[in-house]
């Protein structure tokens, strides 16, 4: 991966 | 948010409210295995991380709280309570933790979104929560009588996977640029694990039998 992407999954 | 996902998030609380419901009430931790309940309070742990750092809803948060909450106290009722403690049977839970977080943690080292910390030990808290059901499936097996709370419990935990497929579905004809390999392969070997036990759960459910699963 390159970028990390907010977690808006729990 | 979506109906697959809220309705995901919601059969997860419920499978930890059954659970709670059997050990508050009934106190009795029969059949359920420690080391699985370990592995999800590791699992929130480790996942959770961001919790003070990025705001995403009050839904998100209050549900984080929850699941670590719940995980913890879990795990301490079942190695601590007084009543409860005395019927969980150590020697038919043998599945090794190591055998499963080392592993992961590997994993989660060579294939992240990003090579940070944060993002490290969140690569393997997805990657611990799909293997974190064995040693509970494996304790199943070797139960001759399994509880109707029991069998319901997993069957909710699987159901909150399936949901979470369909969720994913939803968002990527929905949203633009939402594609996330590392939860979706991970999600969907959960799932995967759980078919053998919906095989055998809806056969006992169907012949009004009780649930076992073959060993």
């Amino acid at each position: 991966g390159t970028k990390s992407s907010p977690k808006d999954e729990l | 948010m979506n109906i697959f996902r809220l309705a995901g998030d919601m059969t997860h609380l419920a499978s930890v409210l059954v659970l709670l419901l059997k050990i508050h009430t009934i106190k009795s931790c029969a059949g359920i295995s420690l080391k699985t309940q370990e592995l999800y309070a590791l699992v929130f742990a480790t996942r959770y991380l961001d919790i003070f750092t990025d705001f995403i809803s009050l839904y998100n948060t209050t549900m984080k709280l929850i699941f670590l909450g719940s995980s913890f106290s879990i795990v301490w009722y079942i190695r601590n309570h007084k009543i409860v403690s005395r019927s969980y049977d150590k020697s038919q839970d043998t599945f090794r933790h190591y055998f499963l977080i080392i592993p992961c943690l590997l994993l989660a080292l060579l294939v992240n979104e990003k090579f940070t910390f944060k993002e490290v030990m969140w690569a393997f808290s997805i990657y611990l929560e799909a293997v974190a059901i064995l040693p509970q499936l494996v304790l199943l097996q070797r139960t001759r009588n399994i509880d109707n709370l029991t069998g319901q419990y997993v069957f909710l935990l699987g159901a909150y996977r399936a949901l979470y497929i369909l969720n994913w579905i939803y968002r990527y004809f929905t949203e633009t640029h939402y594609v996330h390999w590392i939860t979706w392969v991970s999600g969907l070997v959960q799932t995967l694990l759980y078919a053998d036990f919906f095989y055998y759960y809806f056969e006992s459910w169907k012949n009004n039998k009780k649930l076992q699963l073959p060993a």
